[in-house]
């Protein structure tokens, strides 16, 4: 009785309704257990910290979430003429986002697979858009609407970040449900031609190892006081 | 899991009672990534008239004491946490979202009356 008494207060309290089920798990990126331990090492030392700032990523937050993708692949082929290798509707659901506060980074973090998919890997052209009118996707093509982020990545291993402050004043205006990116990655066209015709269509490898996450920060400023009067 | 205290401290009096949650013998390790548990201390035990010249007490403490001599209706002085600190929990969630939160006055440091 005492036991299911505590696990129910508990999980109230971490704003969950249920304890959590092992097998829907995410992968826990390197930079939350690298913030994690570093607070633990800290607190063990008896060291002040200011929980309210993450200095791994240099942003005020006390609240880091990762959310999965849960979008779909639109195609990939082999690189055709301008290069383009593969389209993917990247899809966050940010109503998890619930408690007040503001959001201060969106990261979007793109796992291209393993280094050896990519050895000899031409260079990449990643893209990353806002999906325009996304309501009315279902019923045609989505197109790729405001350009948030365009990165040439040369030989890519592990994964990719990028900063998406876009989304963050969106988000910060509109307090969005849902985040929609029209993900495109190009194959710079030279150095695949030349180099990696005899390897099987890296798009497909692509395909198969792309896995996608949004790493969002917010600041509840009822737990944090603004920094300004802190320093004061 | 309770940590036993050093046998010179008396007992009875104002002072963290360190308790350790661990999360593995709750089942909460297959969700919570991290920490592996944490520190639930207490503070419990006596504010005597005595104590409240020293063991960072503080001067209403010492009135309150004080009172309760004159008129023992006066409640004694209470033992509370006089230092606290926060902890960070990295766990997963039912929509396979991983958080990292931090939590505010989690463990008790110190005690006193």
């Amino acid at each position: 009785q005492t036991s299911e008494f505590q696990d129910y207060d508990f999980l109230q309290f971490l704003g969950l309704k249920k304890a959590p089920s092992p097998h829907r798990f995410q992968p826990v990126p390197r930079i939350l257990r690298k913030i994690i331990r570093a607070r633990e090492t800290a607190a063990a030392r008896g060291a002040s910290q200011d929980l309210c700032y993450v200095k791994e990523l240099g942003v005020r937050g006390n609240l880091l979430r990762l959310l999965p993708d849960q979008g779909f692949f639109l195609n990939t082929q082999k690189p055709s003429q301008d290069g383009s290798c593969l389209q993917k509707v990247l899809s966050f659901n940010l109503s998890a986002v619930k408690e007040k506060g503001k959001l201060t980074m969106a990261q979007l973090i793109l796992h291209l697979g393993p280094r050896s998919y990519y050895y000899l890997q031409p260079e990449l052209v990643v893209a990353v858009s806002v999906v325009q009118d996304s309501g009315v996707w279902g019923r045609s093509h989505p197109k790729p609407g405001r350009l948030l982020v365009q990165k040439s990545v040369r030989g890519p291993q592990g994964s990719l970040q990028f900063n998406l402050q876009g989304v963050v004043k969106d988000w910060n205006r509109h307090q969005l449900k849902n985040l929609d990116l029209y993900l495109e990655i190009l194959v710079k066209e030279d150095r695949y031609s030349r180099v990696n015709a005899q390897l099987d269509n890296p798009c497909n490898q692509l395909m198969h190892s792309l896995h996608a996450s949004l790493l969002v920060v917010t600041l509840n400023l009822k737990h944090c006081h603004p920094s300004s009067r802190k320093k004061r | 899991a309770a940590v036993p205290i050093p046998t010179g401290l008396c007992r009875n009096l104002c002072h963290r009672h360190q308790l350790f949650v661990n999360f593995q013998d709750l089942g909460w390790h297959k969700w919570v990534i991290a920490p592996k548990g944490f520190m639930a201390n207490y503070c419990h035990g006596d504010c005597p008239f005595t104590m409240t010249t020293y063991l960072n007490s503080s001067n209403y403490a010492f009135m309150q004491a004080l009172m309760h001599m004159a008129d023992p209706k006066v409640p004694k002085a209470v033992c509370i946490p006089t230092k606290l600190s926060p902890i960070s929990m990295l766990y997963q969630d039912n929509d396979k979202n991983v958080i990292l939160r931090h939590y505010e006055d989690m463990v008790v440091d110190e005690c006193g009356c």
